[in-house]
């Protein structure tokens, strides 16, 4: 039998020890990912719909740093980044700084699909996408309590690390804790 | 970040990685998840998907570096990801992971951070799901 297989992530920071029930929501939202890109493939489906699929399921999870999940910038929204590429043709595609694409995988692929280029940003990224035939969603669409909380918590420190250090505190590299989200 | 990468049928790879960034960032900062080469890429020899910290990333380039290895060094698909991620990315500070898969339905999922959500599912039924590093 011809192999076939696909393989998901949902992210690589630091945990800690969670309770057993938080793992096993982590674990059974990451299960229905794998199904649904698996369910493609082992129908016959390209490689390239399966990642989609599959990613398009951790997008429409919170638990996870993508689509309803995303954290908050500085400024209080949410910027989302999402890329495709089929090993096959060589072919890619990425979008970058979306806020109203409810997923923003499926704009990376009709980047791909549907244009001549590989990168799309900002709002002419959004207009492609809609214009393509994506779902789209107001901004508030992405706003989750956890997510929230985790900026008032970063502004918190940075407001603090200011007033010990100004200059220190403009620098974005020293913003580790808050790049996993 | 979230991504995921498949073998189908046919014999062909993908790769695909969607994120919500990073908390708090500014100035349009732009991770390594939408550059391809770096957070995401696939040709016919693998296909690779990153999550870490991106401009680490991006400074490797880093899945294109998985594929290269294999290429042109003749490594095995984790030994070339566990070089880039267990080696090449502390040494510059960086920490992260990825996963990867090439055209034999060989699977990597290497990380140096405390865990990554990741899992799999073969054709033969094999198939997990795991958090943490066992």
């Amino acid at each position: 039998q011809q192999p076939f297989a696909i393989v998901v992530h949902g992210g690589a920071g630091y945990f800690g020890n969670q309770p057993e029930a938080v793992q096993a929501a982590y674990k059974a939202a990451m299960q229905r990912a794998i199904d649904a890109g698996y369910d493609v493939l082992s129908k016959g489906g390209s490689a390239t719909d399966a990642v989609e699929r599959a990613v398009m399921v951790l997008e429409d999870d919170s638990l996870f740093n993508a689509g309803k999940g995303a954290v908050f910038t500085h400024a209080g929204t949410n910027e989302l980044d999402a890329a495709i590429m089929d090993g096959s043709n060589m072919k890619a595609g990425a979008v970058a700084g979306v806020t109203t694409i409810k997923n923003p995988i499926t704009a990376a692929r009709a980047v791909m699909d549907k244009s001549m280029h590989v990168m799309m940003t900002g709002r002419g990224a959004e207009l492609f996408a809609r214009e393509n035939g994506c779902t789209v969603v107001k901004p508030a669409y992405f706003y989750t309590k956890h997510s929230w909380d985790a900026l008032q918590n970063a502004l918190r420190k940075e407001q603090k690390q200011k007033e010990t250090n100004k200059k220190k505190a403009m620098l974005q590299p020293d913003n580790y804790d808050e790049k996993y989200g | 970040t979230v991504g995921a990468v498949a073998l189908d049928k046919s014999g062909h790879l993908a790769a695909a990685t969607s994120t919500g960034g990073m908390t708090n960032k500014r100035h349009g900062r732009v991770g390594d998840a939408p550059i391809i080469g770096a957070g995401t890429y696939a040709n016919n020899i693998c296909a690779i998907s990153c999550t870490g910290w991106g401009e680490y990333f991006i400074r490797l380039v880093m899945a294109k570096s998985v594929s290269d290895r294999m290429e042109l060094k003749g490594s095995t698909i984790d030994d070339a990801a566990k070089d880039m991620i267990l080696q090449q990315l502390p040494s510059l500070g960086g920490d992260g992971g990825l996963i990867g898969i090439d055209k034999q339905g060989n699977i990597t999922m290497p990380f140096n951070t405390g865990s990554m959500f990741r899992g799999y599912k073969k054709w033969n039924g094999e198939g997990d799901v795991k958090i943490y590093k066992d």
